[in-house]
């Protein structure tokens, strides 16, 4: 599947008939938060696990109950990625979630080095304003 | 920018690197074009230099594609998802999901299939794993672990630079930007004066 350029990739690609991304299915989690349970958010979990967001995830039972670890999990992604912190599948978090990844970890060991790694003054990149 | 755990690099005397490309493959000369100008992006601000070896086995830097499981415990899920990835050095092993859509050359942006993935820019990215580089929450940065299908993002930010330089010090001859590719073809040449590290 590597093409010469985009002219080069065969008709039957064009436009939209590709296969469902990876991904895809968890756009159907929208703001979703602790306490509830949904079909397939174990699978969820298996992408943080995968990506070090949820280290020790059990092999067996795993359930689709959106739990303290999966709240944890997602705060620290949104802390990597410079989403707003809301522990909750809202839309622009789940809209990062499906993006296509580079497959190693963000998180190794327990210690990512990303944003949510690092001390509070290194990530003041933005200003934040409030209306009075 | 981060490091791996450790901080594992290519030793002092290993600074010339060899690369090869799993022979299985059966790689076009375009392709490999495409990994000489990702490599070139990273020599060009560290003192490293990559070179083509003739054996696959003994190369310090080994290329393949690859589908689904592949053996290191880190299989690949098809289209999209998870695009690529490398290990940390000195292991050199560079592994690409054979089910995406890569597109070699050309402007991107403008395909009309949403899985196709700018080759270069996956390549740039993983070949910081393999210099020791973890991932980095600027966004502008190679480093970044998203990219967006039909994005082309191939210059290194001041961040990615500051990252590697840290590692591996500079090249003296680094003046703040990257060397596009040897292709025929059009190619994102713009500067990265934006980028430029301290």
């Amino acid at each position: 599947r590597l093409f010469p350029n985009i002219s080069s990739i065969p008709s039957y690609l064009v436009p939209n008939a590709t296969i469902p991304a990876a991904w895809d299915a968890f756009k159907h989690f929208g703001n979703c938060h602790a306490g509830e349970k949904v079909d397939g958010l174990g699978k969820l979990k298996k992408y943080f696990n995968r990506f070090g967001y949820i280290p020790n995830l059990p092999t067996t039972n795993l359930t689709d109950d959106f739990d303290e670890d999966l709240e944890a999990a997602l705060k620290t992604y949104q802390k990597n990625f410079n989403l707003n912190v809301t522990g909750e599948l809202d839309g622009p978090t789940l809209e990062h979630l499906v993006k296509p990844r580079c497959g190693n970890p963000d998180v190794v060991n327990g210690t990512t080095t990303m944003n949510s790694g690092k001390p509070a003054s290194y990530n003041s990149t933005k200003f934040h304003s409030v209306s009075h | 920018y981060s490091f791996f755990p450790s901080t594992p690099v290519w030793p002092q005397n290993r600074r010339d690197l060899t690369y090869a490309f799993l022979p299985e493959n059966e790689l076009s000369d375009a392709v490999k074009i495409v990994f000489i100008g990702a490599f070139q992006r990273w020599s060009a601000a560290t003192p490293l230099t990559f070179k083509e070896a003739t054996s696959f086995y003994s190369a310090d830097i080994k290329i393949g594609f690859f589908v689904g499981d592949h053996g290191d415990s880190e299989p690949f899920d098809g289209v999209l998802g998870t695009l690529a990835h490398a290990f940390s050095p000195p292991s050199g092993r560079l592994h690409l999901d054979g089910d995406e859509n890569w597109v070699i050359t050309g402007d991107i942006s403008k395909s009309s299939v949403k899985s196709a993935v700018d080759l270069e820019s996956v390549a740039v990215h993983e070949i910081g794993h393999l210099l020791g580089l973890g991932h980095s929450s600027v966004e502008d940065a190679i480093m970044y672990p998203t990219i967006s299908s039909r994005t082309k993002k191939v210059e290194l930010a001041s961040d990615d630079v500051l990252g590697i330089q840290t590692l591996y010090g500079a090249n003296p001859n680094y003046d703040g930007t990257t060397t596009s590719a040897p292709s025929t073809q059009a190619r994102d040449t713009s500067a990265a004066g934006d980028h430029l590290g301290s």
